[in-house]
């Protein structure tokens, strides 16, 4: 078990030096851990060094930045292992338009093998899909899901939604 | 091996009966403040065998049965069902698509089904578990999750790497 | 102290009431002290039920409504004691398009008596505001600070961004 | 009593000294992310009199100094002032103008000054009380607040009541 997770420990931290320069374009980071003797209990520390900047303590980051090295560090384990589908809950609220741009390349890149259901409430995010849901509560309280096309009307039966995803 | 659809029924803000399907590649959500899109991401979080009903933003687990509107009566029971596909065998059972459901009751009886034959949710669990489903550690993330990740406390990050191992 | 605090949390208690109502359109919210026999001790909670739906524990709001719920205490103790400026770092982000109008209406009407300075990335607050300043990083790690007019050229000289703000 | 501008050098990320002036009304403040838009608003939490460099997202006071890049050295001074108009004579002083100037050194030391006066901090504490800037419990807002307004614990909430009153 602990050379497992050594091992997994050292793939994830190479994943999350090669994620966070694709999606900071600039500077570096790394997975710390802090205490080599002791993997199964050590305590692991994230730095991270946004373009030209010195590295400093995580907390003094940027609301936006903070995300995307979270964001960094997602990647990085689903390269190691990929999960079959994932749930994407307004991770890109924080991100300014540039941003959010190299979040939903990689999201691209990654959905070759992934299928990716991402909420949001961003522009750029909603244009990226393949496929769009509108959730709504026409009666207050109640939700329905209907398909939805940018630009066009909205499909009010799910039968018909479902069938026009599913061929 | 892909996800194909989710069915809830009874679960949160879900009265009625609600399929949504899946495609190949991205699927986006969208829709106005409190509609119901978190709720969604809930389900698949308890369906997948979530047992802290913290982690679903209740108390107990009850707080995930449709509790009623002004104008409407509560429900008895909630119910959520994911559908993958078992194309590629991932699933060492011998189905074409393997339907995975969970339900609860006000009374806290609960149900768990595999393609519709009862089991424990353990059974469901280790189904579950080798196609890197077995958790919804990061099957399932949020916004709140990145000061959990960056956090003094690195227990989130691993519990993650542990995951991936 | 006692009954001043009292005082206030009754006038409090009415203004969030109000607030809450203009803010979400329909439903009620209220700010309940627990324990009444304590005033300077005892517990205070936030109920709020959004809409046509049933009042229920405020964890189980979405959080665009939980973020409106802190907007509607944060308005309501400005009525009672406005503080001349306030800055506002990103509590547009969760709200949809619909909520992020009422809440700039709501800006709008107490920036009577308050100077609001809103940090945000959404594209409609920008649209609202009356003077509008672009923080830059051209060099990597140093902060410039210029004017901005939404689709003018951005204004690169300091000195001119004050002067045509303070006339 | 209104906000005219705000000056800052060598806090945070404003190596060079900036100066942002505010006019009557709403003033917005874009950019991408980390550029120093929040580094603005803790500039406001420090020179109003903030103690707790846990809120300006920091571990000690010097955190805030200009700490360099992979090209500049860092500085050893942090300067923020705060203008305001004093033309409905809301400050019991004789100025037209009122400039409150907050500094910190490497070496821990820190310097106030009213209108170029040496003083204390809680000479500028007392003088902004009773205009409501006292303390920045709710001059400064920013998205975190929304979870510790409506948490468990209602202190955040009653500490800003204790303000209001
Ligand atoms: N057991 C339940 N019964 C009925 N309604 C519920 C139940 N649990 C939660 N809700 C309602 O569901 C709504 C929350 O939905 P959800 O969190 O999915 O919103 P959302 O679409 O993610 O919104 P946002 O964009 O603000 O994040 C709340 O208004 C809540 O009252
Ligand atoms: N003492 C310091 N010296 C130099 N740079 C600093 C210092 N403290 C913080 N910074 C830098 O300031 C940046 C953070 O800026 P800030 O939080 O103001 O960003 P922001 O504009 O609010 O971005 P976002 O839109 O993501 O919230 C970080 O990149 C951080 O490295
Ligand atoms: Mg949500
Ligand atoms: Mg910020």
């Amino acid at each position: 078990a602990r050379s497992l997770f050594l091992d997994t420990f050292q793939k994830v931290r190479k994943n999350f030096s090669e994620v966070f320069r694709t999606l900071f374009q600039e500077g570096e980071a790394d997975l710390i851990m802090v205490d080599e003797a002791n993997p199964l209990e050590s305590d692991l520390e994230i730095v991270a060094r946004p373009g030209q900047k010195r590295a400093q303590r995580i907390a003094l980051l940027s609301g936006g930045e903070r995300a995307l090295t979270a964001i960094s560090v997602l990647f990085a384990l689903y390269l190691e292992k990929p999960s079959p589908f994932c749930i994407l809950d307004e991770l890109d609220a924080p991100l300014d338009d540039a941003n959010v741009g190299r979040f939903l390349e990689m999201v691209k890149r990654f959905g070759k093998r992934t299928q990716f259901v991402v909420i949001t409430h961003n522009r750029q995010t909603m244009e990226a899909a393949n496929y769009l849901y509108g959730v709504t509560m026409q009666e207050s309280g109640v939700s329905r899901v209907v398909s939805v096309r940018l630009g066009d009307e909205a499909v009010e039966n799910e039968d018909e939604a479902i069938r026009s995803i599913q061929g | 091996m892909f996800l194909k659809r989710i069915e809830l029924f009874g679960f949160k803000s879900f009265m009625n009966k609600i399929t949504v399907a899946f495609g190949e590649g991205t699927t986006c959500v969208i829709g106005p403040n409190g509609c119901g899109k978190s709720n969604i991401s809930d389900a698949i979080r308890w369906v997948l065998g979530e047992q802290n009903p913290r982690l679903l933003r209740g108390e107990t687990m009850d707080d995930i049965i449709f509790n009623g509107t002004r104008t409407r009566r509560p429900l008895g029971m909630a119910e959520v069902s994911l559908v993958l596909s078992n194309d590629t065998h991932a699933f060492p059972i011998d189905y074409a698509e393997i339907k995975v459901t969970r339900r609860v009751y006000r009374s806290g009886l609960s149900e768990y089904l595999i393609n519709k034959n009862p089991c424990r949710l353990k059974d469901i669990r280790n189904l579950l578990m080798d196609t890197g489903l077995g958790s919804s550690a990061y099957t399932v993330m949020e916004r709140s999750m990145t000061d959990q990740l960056l956090g003094n406390t690195s227990t989130n990050l691993r519990i993650m790497l542990e995951e991936a191992a």
